[in-house]
């Protein structure tokens, strides 16, 4: 526990007469500590360091009586204010079909996620077309069907087809079908597969998405800032949904993607049950992370 | 990793930073430096090459364990595949099949995963890809029965070796271990034995959770092995050390790619070589 930790450092500090910067500094390598256990990548967790040592020492931390809550607030209250502040909604288009890619490592939830989204907007009264543009992984088409059919939304594929003629024709097809929205489900890829990448580039730029999510696994590790930058610098990710909170990870993976994309994360997936989204709460990933 | 330089206190943060990112962990991480630093002092070391040759020879020889090769002396050798959603059992199971099939065995894929959607069909594609043959269950069936199914089907076919892909599931979900549990002395009961292999698949561009994964998995379904997957991607799978201190049994395999042939032995020393590239 973060703030035990900082209470026993200030209480052994206190001790010797009047607190420094270096007493701060120990504090802050504590901070530093839980968000690496946290899975927080180490950029990620420098740069957070760093904005909350400014924040300490502005609100003259040392003068307090009691450093080590004040500081765990300030930390708190930084990775909710991180975390939370970007516009969390869905952005949809003026002309219908609003076209929404998912994109991600694999395994990381993209096909269910995609079932998940379609299912929450139809309960908000948009009508999706599923995309089944994974033409690489086996029965993938056949998985995004089977969810489709639970929800009763239509999916599109061409069998093992171009995913970007995939993609195209099913925006036409949305459009033909008078739906006001395309969820594109893509086969999951590493950031540096040049040519996977190079084809989802060429996805957007043939459907014009609105938004592009990242879709990352809550227990990813230290690479969670390099894969983000990659579909980031690739692609411009709009938003993210972070998988699998139903676990116990931390979840620092959410401070390290947003260090590198400042893209709000928009859904959390709590389950694998169609109905298991969340909108994403800020204020409870951030008790997550500080353990 | 060939340098050599004078041995600082820059150095000893740098092979911190190293380990950290490579998701060594920060308990892992702080014991292997600070273990390097005491012998460090204690037998002289002025250059970095030194520090990096001992830290070398310490892991590889720690993640060096008996039984690194699947075991299949027992005929059929059921071989039960477990671990969290998406880590890569049913494509590691496809792999280990089209290994086993080049060298003329009899393969049999159990798909016991009944739960999620076109997961038998996914494992069906391996099978036909391998030429193994495939026991499915009902849509919606027990998973229990499909593996009840499987092992005796493997055995009054002759199957040499029987896969068991399960669902995946989260660590801390008490009824789904509850579940894995009962299929396990399903294999244990049939077979008057437990699984010949139980190997935990675990994701390699996972973090920390890892260790906890690996803890509850074994503790529902004595685990054997363990299968890091993904090793292609820039993650380095650092968090496989604290696994194998925490269940002291060997990494077998680890998952290069998608396809087929993307599975090799786990070799200590190409693990260690991939930290300082
Ligand atoms: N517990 C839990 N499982 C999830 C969640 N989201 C997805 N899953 C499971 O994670 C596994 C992988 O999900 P998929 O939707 O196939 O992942 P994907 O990203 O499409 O995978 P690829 O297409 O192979 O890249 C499946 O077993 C899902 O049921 C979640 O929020 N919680
Ligand atoms: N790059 C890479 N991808 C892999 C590797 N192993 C598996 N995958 C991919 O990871 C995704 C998930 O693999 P699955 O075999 O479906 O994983 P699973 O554990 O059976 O998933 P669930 O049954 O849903 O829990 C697929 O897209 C696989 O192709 C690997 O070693 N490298
Ligand atoms: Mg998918
Ligand atoms: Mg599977």
């Amino acid at each position: 526990q973060l703030s035990d930790r900082l209470g026993a450092i200030f209480a052994r500090l206190s001790g010797r007469g009047k607190l420094g910067e270096s007493d701060v500094n120990e504090a802050l390598r504590e901070v530093r500590v839980a968000l690496l256990e946290a899975d927080v990548s180490l950029s990620a967790a420098k740069s957070f360091v760093a904005s909350v040592k400014e924040k300490a020492l502005g609100a003259n931390v040392l003068e307090s009586l009691s450093p080590g809550q004040t500081i765990v607030k300030i930390v708190y209250d930084e990775l909710v204010a991180l975390l939370g502040g970007a516009q969390a909604r869905l952005q949809f288009s003026d002309t219908p079909p609003s076209v929404i890619m998912l994109v991600g490592l694999q395994g990381s939830g993209k096909t269910t996620q995609a079932a998940k989204l379609a299912l929450r907007l139809k309960e908000q009264g948009r009508r999706s077309l599923l995309v089944a543009a994974d033409v690489y992984r086996p029965a993938a088409i056949h998985q995004l069907q089977v969810l489709g059919s639970q929800i009763e939304l239509p999916v599109f594929e061409r069998g093992a087809g171009d995913p970007v003629a995939i993609a195209r024709d099913g925006v036409s097809e949305a459009r033909r079908l008078g739906l006001s929205t395309v969820i594109i489900d893509t086969a999951g890829r590493l950031q540096i597969d040049e040519a996977l990448m190079d084809e989802l580039a060429r996805i957007k730029g043939a459907v014009s998405p609105t938004e592009i999510l990242f879709v990352a696994d809550a227990m990813t590790g230290q690479e969670a800032t390099g894969v983000a930058s990659g579909f980031h610098e690739r692609l411009g990710i709009t938003g993210v949904i972070l998988t699998k909170m139903d676990g116990d990870t931390r979840g620092g993976a959410a401070l390290s993607i947003y260090s590198v994309t400042g893209a709000p994360i928009k859904f959390v997936g709590v389950g694998e049950k169609i109905t298991a989204l969340e909108p994403f709460h800020p204020d409870r990933l951030a008790s997550r992370i500080l353990g | 990793g060939r340098e050599k330089r004078p041995i600082t206190a820059e150095f000893w943060e740098e092979l911190e930073d190293l380990l950290i990112v490579a998701d060594f962990g920060v308990p892992t991480t702080q014991k292997i430096v600070s273990g390097l630093k005491t012998v460090a002092k204690q037998e002289a070391w002025s250059t970095t090459d030194q520090a990096v040759a001992r830290f070398r020879k310490d892991v590889e020889r720690f993640l060096t364990l008996p039984g690194a090769e699947l075991n299949l002396t027992s005929s059929p050798a059921v071989v039960l595949v477990v671990g969290v959603n998406g880590a890569g059992k049913t494509t590691t199971i496809g792999k280990m099949a089209q290994s086993l099939r080049e060298r003329g065995k009899r393969v049999l894929l159990v798909a016991a995963d009944t739960f999620r959607a076109a997961a038998s069909e996914q494992l069906a594609i391996w099978a036909q890809r391998t030429g193994s043959e495939i026991v499915r269950g009902a849509e919606g069936a027990d998973p229990a029965s499909v593996v009840f199914d499987g092992v005796r089907a493997g055995v009054s076919r002759g199957a040499d070796v029987i896969f068991i892909d399960t669902a995946g599931r989260l660590h801390n979900k008490a009824n789904l271990m509850a579940e894995l549990k009962k299929m396990y002395r399903i294999i244990e009961r049939e077979m008057g034995a437990p699984p010949a292999e139980t190997l935990l698949v675990v994701d390699g561009t996972s973090g920390q959770n890892a260790i906890s994964q690996a803890k509850l998995f074994n503790e529902t379904a004595a685990l054997t092995g363990i299968v890091i997957t993904k090793l292609d991607s820039t993650a380095k799978g650092g968090v496989l050390v604290a696994l194998v201190d925490e269940l002291e049994v060997p990494i077998k395999f680890v998952g290069l790619g998608e396809s087929a042939d993307a599975l090799r032995p786990f070799v200590p020393a190409e693990f260690i070589d991939a930290l300082f590239e």
